[in-house]
């Protein structure tokens, strides 16, 4: 009767951007990985 | 919109391997993703073997990938977690097909308005804009409905939106992870030339008087009738439900009249198979006799068949209701062939028929189990916050049995929002001592079906959970996914049915209920969930690397060049690095690292002083030409004696 019934596999993040962040991500438009190198 | 420039396109079938690190969720749901693109588009992806240029997806710490084929051989892309969403990764690998986010685009500001006094301290990078030399929207319209869209409140410093649409109605609209909207298709198909999907094979709304090519079979005794309405029911088609006054057709077979036995058959057109499976998928509505039948049979040529052998493959078993029903049929055809309808007369009197309408075929797998909620807006509304309904339970093909909940009107962690949660439950005794606990990768599939008549254009939500054998629940030595009887609570259904279920595996966040209440999602009241349980175990293991590889380009000889002035290195090739210099309106940088810089003014000088130039050496080459011819033929002249002669007359 103690049993947890549910997990929430997102953790109330809605969007990938939300994910990012809380990964503490910083990246070009929050998801984009881009190389100063090449240019672009 | 898309990066300018072909060296960032991919080969329509696109080489990816798995790293080991992924979960194994998160790759269920990528093959998902992968069978999207398949359905919708012409781009296909294929296991590595051995491409020069491939996309490695890992566990990286979040979602990510780069803009583009970069040609730097393995190109990575990183699903996370919390990244195992299908539309997640849809947009990840639309990145990585070369497209960047729509507010990014250069004509942005004539639709959406960005608020830079609500963006966080730092990010604002995150709202660039490209112009139109380096990005194109190809022809397509600002999509606020593109799965590539930010939403309004992205990196927002506070509680006020950071994008505002400059129509106020497309706020809410901005920022859907559901599914590729008809603008991303048709980028994507203009990006890549495409002229055809990969898996998909008809659809037939009925909306044309053509029927898609549907015809009448022969040696029948009536026929399917072209209608907006019919005797008995139903009153409206389910394409438009009534929503487009003359319009809204469907097919009937009318049994009113007529014998008992009497058939009609509706044959679809031709169709040509490539994977020898297929799903199909119609809704009918039934409105006749208990005794009459609708069937599904194939018609299939081969060389011994040249016109074509009919094969029975269903009876759809459902009784008359005053509904339009879902029906999914897997079917396995590996010739040429047609999809049949046989409606038939039953014994008794009839007061109705059988209809058909919003027929799909594609070359995928069926969902296994419908839960279709009636008046599910008014369930949204009146259910109390924090309150879970449940689906029925459902047996899957390989025995366990499992059910879906339900938060239709949010919790108080998630307010506004539906949660969805899958959970094993006990079946019979008998088979679940059987079966394998605890119960090892099966993934499964909680689909709110977008019910668009063309499956094409379905916005469907899905999310996937897996069962992870090896799982504890929280604070204990038990497993998560055991045996029901074993770490569930038995429960009572209504009709006082006790069963155990499982904990619960799922999101709070499955879809807003505003977005829950556009486009499809409830039809005629309902809303249909499709849920599929599926074992993916063979996912555990490597992906094998392939033997041969093609040699890569040196990783790249990019970074060994330095293009001044804003110049851009590229691979020339796959061999070369070399510069591509900027240009303006009537000036450009030149030279192997576009360390020169030349204008039209420059150009002009150049060509006149070039000319004066040309100009004074040869009138000096022609007078000294012309001096010394003279000298010469004077000094021939007087050797041999001759007489210089004049004009003598004039």
């Amino acid at each position: 009767t103690s049993k947890i019934t549910e997990y929430d596999v997102d953790g109330g993040k809605e969007d990938l951007f939300e994910v990012n962040q809380a990964a503490g991500l910083d990246l070009f438009e929050g998801d984009i990985l881009f190389d100063e190198k090449e240019g672009r | 919109n898309s990066i300018i420039g072909d060296e960032y396109l991919w080969p329509t079938t696109v080489p990816y391997y798995f790293g080991d690190d992924l979960d194994i969720n998160a790759k269920g749901v990528i093959l998902k993703a992968f069978e999207q693109y398949r359905l919708k588009t012409c781009i296909d992806y294929k296991p590595w073997s051995g491409e020069k240029n491939y996309i490695s997806v890992f566990k990286g710490s979040g979602c990510f990938s780069s803009v583009g084929n970069r040609r730097v051989g393995k190109q990575q892309l990183s699903i996370g977690a919390g990244c195992d969403r299908i539309a997640t990764i849809e947009h990840e690998f639309l990145h990585a097909l070369g497209f960047w986010h729509e507010q990014s685009r250069a004509d942005r500001d004539d639709y959406v308005t960005i608020m830079w006094d609500r963006i966080e301290a730092g990010r604002e990078h995150n709202f660039n804009k490209y112009d139109d030399t380096t990005s194109s929207s190809l022809n397509v319209p600002y999509d606020y409905g593109s799965m590539m869209h930010y939403s309004k409140n992205s990196f927002r410093n506070g509680t006020e939106p950071t994008i505002v649409t400059k129509i106020p109605s497309f706020s809410d609209v901005i920022g859907q992870r559901m599914e590729f909207s008809d603008s991303d298709l048709l980028k994507l198909s203009r990006r890549y030339n495409c002229t055809r999907t990969t898996t998909f094979l008809d659809t037939c709304d009925f909306e044309l008087e053509n029927i898609c090519g549907m015809i009448q079979g022969q040696g029948d005794q009536a026929d399917w009738e072209r209608v907006s309405e019919a005797i008995g029911g139903p009153d409206m088609d389910y394409s438009n439900m009534g929503r487009c006054t003359g319009t809204g057709y469907f097919m009937h077979f009318s049994t009113i009249n007529g014998m008992e036995g009497d058939s009609a058959l509706l044959e679809s057109r031709l169709l040509y198979p490539n994977r020898n499976y297929q799903c199909l998928q119609f809704f009918y509505y039934h409105s006749g006799n208990v005794n009459d039948k609708l069937e599904i049979w194939v018609r299939e040529y081969n060389e011994a068949n040249p016109d074509g052998k009919l094969r029975m493959i269903e009876v759809v078993n459902g009784l008359p209701e005053p509904l339009w029903q879902l029906h999914h049929l897997s079917l396995a055809i590996s010739t040429k062939f047609r999809v049949v309808f046989k409606g038939t007369k039953g014994a008794g009197t009839s007061t109705g028929g059988i209809s058909l309408d919003d027929v799909n075929l594609s070359e995928t797998t069926c969902p296994e189990h419908v839960w279709r909620i009636k008046n599910f807006k008014s369930i949204m509304e009146n259910t109390p916050m924090d309150t879970i309904i449940y689906s029925p339970r459902f047996r899957s093909k390989y025995g366990y049995t499992f059910q879906m909940g339900l938060y239709p009107n949010g919790t108080s962690t998630s307010p506004g929002e539906l949660g969805a949660f899958a959970y094993l439950v006990s079946g019979d005794n008998a088979t679940d001592d059987n079966l394998t606990w605890p119960c090892p990768w099966m993934q499964i599939t909680m689909m709110l079906m977008d019910q668009h008549a063309d499956i094409r254009k379905r916005m469907s939500n899905q999310r996937s959970i897996t069962t992870d054998p090896n799982q504890k629940l929280q604070d204990s030595t038990m497993f998560t996914w055991d045996n029901p009887r074993k770490v569930g609570m038995e429960v009572e259904d209504a009709d006082g049915t006790k069963y155990f279920r499982g904990p619960g595996y799922g999101t709070s966040v499955y879809l807003t209920q505003a977005r829950a209440l556009t486009r499809d999602f409830i039809k005629g009241g309902d809303a249909i969930f499709l849920l599929t349980m599926e074992d993916i175990a063979h996912l555990v293991s490597s992906q094998p690397v392939p033997t041969t590889v093609e040699p890569t380009t040196p990783s790249n000889l990019c970074t060994s060049v330095k293009c001044e002035n804003n110049g851009v290195c590229v691979m020339d090739n796959d061999k070369i690095a070399v510069c591509r210099c900027a240009v303006g309106n009537d000036w450009w940088y030149y030279g192997d690292r576009c360390q020169y810089k030349s204008s039209n003014n420059d150009a002009m000088v150049t060509a006149v002083v070039s000319s004066v130039v040309v100009f004074a050496v040869m009138l000096v080459v022609t007078v000294v030409s012309v001096v010394c011819l003279r000298k010469k033929y004077k000094k021939k002249m007087n050797k041999t004696g001759g007489v210089t002669t004049t004009n003598m007359y004039a």
